[in-house]
């Protein structure tokens, strides 16, 4: 069970989800859409899909990232309720749900959400020797899951 | 742009935040650290504003690819055929001013321009771009049989895993010569060290030359894609460039006077080695 918690996965899920919805997103900045609207009192919303701006200036990168400035990435909230972060990215993302479903088919849907949409990146930066790297990274910003 | 909604609200990240999420990006970069370019007595950088240029064509090109994927879901299969943005192509408007073809002639114009490449897709296929620090600290100006030389070191071992070397290109910023030399046809020539002798001159290998007008100035690019390929493969073996001018009745030049930039010119005209690489395999995202 993620987080180690021995407690029971569904509670912990719909606390899981309460924190994920309203506490500051780990990893970047707060990326609220002023149109999600949480309903507590309902647990089950439907997938949706957050932005999250990722400065390099803000990580203190920029003395060795040229460019860009930083770039956004994407996660998505509520029915699959898997936020994307440092633990789950999109890749492992369905990989979870499915077991998870294994174990509570009634509370937790199958998966619907693989990385559907992914764009490449180029990054520009020194390495250790002052050299200037420009990498271009096909396939790895997920620009949605599944379920859009 | 990145496609920054206006309705973000931005907030600064906290130390747990920023450590996770430097941990997912280096872990994305496939970097074991994050780099310290600029710690006291390194090397000054090499050709970011080359390289930026680049960055910027191809950050328009997966602009362009990302639009084309759009606009092809919306006119169907059948558009995709035939709808292939080539690099080149005008409208990368923002670069139609350095975006010249200039296999055929030396490229002498002020900025430097995008890259040769040997097909029209070198850029576009590669996964790596990479510019090196020459190495070479202090100048020799005289060998041992009197000719001018200019030597160049360039270390390749830093390369990842798995790529190939699929094009590389020297780089060096030639500005009017001196007037004592005034209209007259200069050769140079860029040769690769085989073999350092103690006392006479090193064994080379000519690489590539080419015939320039004195008063001209701009970018001179020599293929040095075989060398390069070679020292990947035999690091051991890489003992440097050397570059030589001389006019048409053979007489060596001092580098200086024939006008060639070097560790004393501007940051942005340094001359540097460029090579641009292809993965072999395909790079995934790591799970975590």
């Amino acid at each position: 069970a993620a987080g180690g918690k021995k407690k029971n996965p569904s509670r912990n899920k719909s606390t899981n989800q309460q924190e994920t919805s309203r506490a500051p997103k780990p990893g970047g900045t707060v990326a609220y859409s002023p149109s999600t609207d949480y309903n507590t009192s309902e647990q089950k919303q439907a997938c949706k899909k957050h932005e999250l701006y990722v400065s390099f200036r803000d990580l203190g990168w920029q003395d060795w990232i040229i460019a860009p400035e930083g770039y956004a990435a994407f996660y998505c909230d509520g029915e699959c309720a898997f936020p994307l972060n440092a633990h789950m990215n999109a890749t492992n993302h369905a990989i979870v749900q499915t077991l998870v479903h294994l174990m509570f088919p009634d509370n937790v849907p199958k998966p619907c959400c693989a990385p559907t949409k992914l764009n490449a990146i180029s990054v520009l930066y020194f390495d250790d020797s002052s050299n200037v790297i420009l990498k271009k990274y096909r396939n790895m910003v997920v620009r949605s899951c599944g379920c859009h | 742009d990145n496609h920054v909604h206006s309705s973000f609200i931005y907030r600064r990240l906290r130390n747990h935040e920023r450590r996770e999420i430097q941990r997912e990006i280096l872990s994305i970069l496939g970097l074991p650290h994050r780099p310290r370019p600029f710690s006291p007595g390194k090397q000054a950088s090499s050709a970011p504003l080359f390289m930026l240029d680049l960055y910027n064509a191809m950050a328009l090109e997966e602009d362009d690819e990302e639009e084309e994927g759009a606009r092809r879901k919306s006119l169907g299969a059948k558009a995709q055929a035939n709808s292939r943005t080539s690099y080149y192509s005008p409208q990368h408007a923002g670069y139609s001013r350095v975006a010249q073809p200039y296999r055929a002639a030396p490229l002498l114009g002020h900025s430097p321009a995008l890259p040769s490449a040997h097909d029209a897709n070198v850029l576009n296929d590669a996964d790596m771009v990479m510019s090196f620090v020459n190495l070479v600290e202090k100048d020799k100006d005289f060998s041992h049989q009197r000719r001018h030389y200019k030597e160049f070191r360039f270390d390749l071992t830093q390369i990842p895993e798995g790529e190939a070397v699929t094009a590389a290109e020297f780089r060096i910023y030639k500005e009017r010569s001196h007037s004592r030399y005034d209209n007259i046809t200069l050769k140079v020539s860029i040769y690769q060290v085989i073999k350092e002798n103690q006392n006479k001159d090193a064994e080379t290998f000519l690489l590539d030359s080419k015939k320039i007008h004195s008063s001209n100035s701009g970018w001179l690019v020599f293929d040095t894609t075989a060398t390069s390929n070679h020292w990947v493969m035999n690091p051991q073996q890489n003992l440097g460039l050397q570059l030589c001018v001389e006019t048409a009745d053979g007489r060596s030049l001092s580098i200086k006077s024939a006008g060639l930039v070097g560790r004393s010119g501007p940051q942005s005209k340094q001359p540097f080695l460029v090579a641009f690489f292809k993965a072999s395999g395909v790079l995934l995202r790591s799970v975590r």
